[in-house]
């Protein structure tokens, strides 16, 4: 789950 | 990444590759909004306050300098270039952006997905972008006829929009917890805003005439 909070978008 | 996603990140780099080549080339802005040029100066500038806490990729650090950095130098050669800010239709240019700032930072403190300074700082991002592009467009409209650069800045940038859509698509079908439903919404309601620029837009294109926007 911890992952899928990366705000890895511009 | 997948191709979409990076597909609308290459949109949104060409589109201010154009408006840059359009404000160099031509030595003018015309049918250019400086706010919505400044809305997004402040949009990057709030969304990519994570550039000192977390670090993504090389492609996504450098990608935020470049937007970051390109659109300081528009507002700055719309405003302190002597040949440029003179043609900066700044009568068609009224639009009340300081609105569009407040109504974007309320709802950022009331909808974020946590209440910490940098999530409320990127839901303001979001919100003030999804809205950020309407002077431009109002601007537009306005003027009526739009030069060939100017139509191809806004129609990359609504490129790029679309793109992102078929990203998040992808995405909630390949990545189990995909869930983004700030940044998809607030994206459904900024590309939406490109529809009817888009309809006049490949009408000009598909008749091989000069884009006009009724009045």
């Amino acid at each position: 789950k911890e992952e899928d909070d990366v705000k890895d978008e511009l | 990444m997948n191709i979409f996603r990076f597909a609308g990140d290459m949109t949104h780099l060409i589109s201010i590759v154009v408006l840059l080549l359009k404000i160099y080339a031509t030595k003018s802005c015309s049918g250019i909004s400086l706010k919505t040029q400044e809305l997004y100066v402040i949009v990057f500038l709030a969304r990519y306050l994570d550039l000192f806490t977390d670090f993504i990729s090389v492609y996504n650090t450098v990608m935020k300098l470049v937007f970051i950095g390109s659109s300081l130098a528009i507002v700055w050669c719309m405003r302190m270039h002597r040949a440029v800010k003179r043609t900066y239709d700044k009568e068609l240019d009224t639009f009340r952006h300081y609105f569009l700032v407040l109504g974007s930072f309320v709802l950022a403190l009331l909808l974020h997905e946590k209440f910490t300074f940098q999530e409320i700082f990127w839901a303001f991002s979001i919100y003030l972008e999804a809205v950020a592009i309407l002077p431009q467009l109002v601007m537009l409209q306005r003027s009526g006829n739009v030069d060939n650069l100017t139509g191809q800045y806004v129609f990359f940038l609504g490129a790029y929009r679309a793109f992102y859509i078929l990203n998040w698509i992808y995405r909630f079908f390949t990545e189990p917890h995909f869930s983004r439903w700030i940044a998809c919404l607030s994206g459904l309601v900024q590309t939406a805003f490109y529809a009817d620029f888009f309809y006049y837009y490949f009408i000009s294109w598909k008749n091989n005439a000069k884009l006009q926007l009724p009045a």
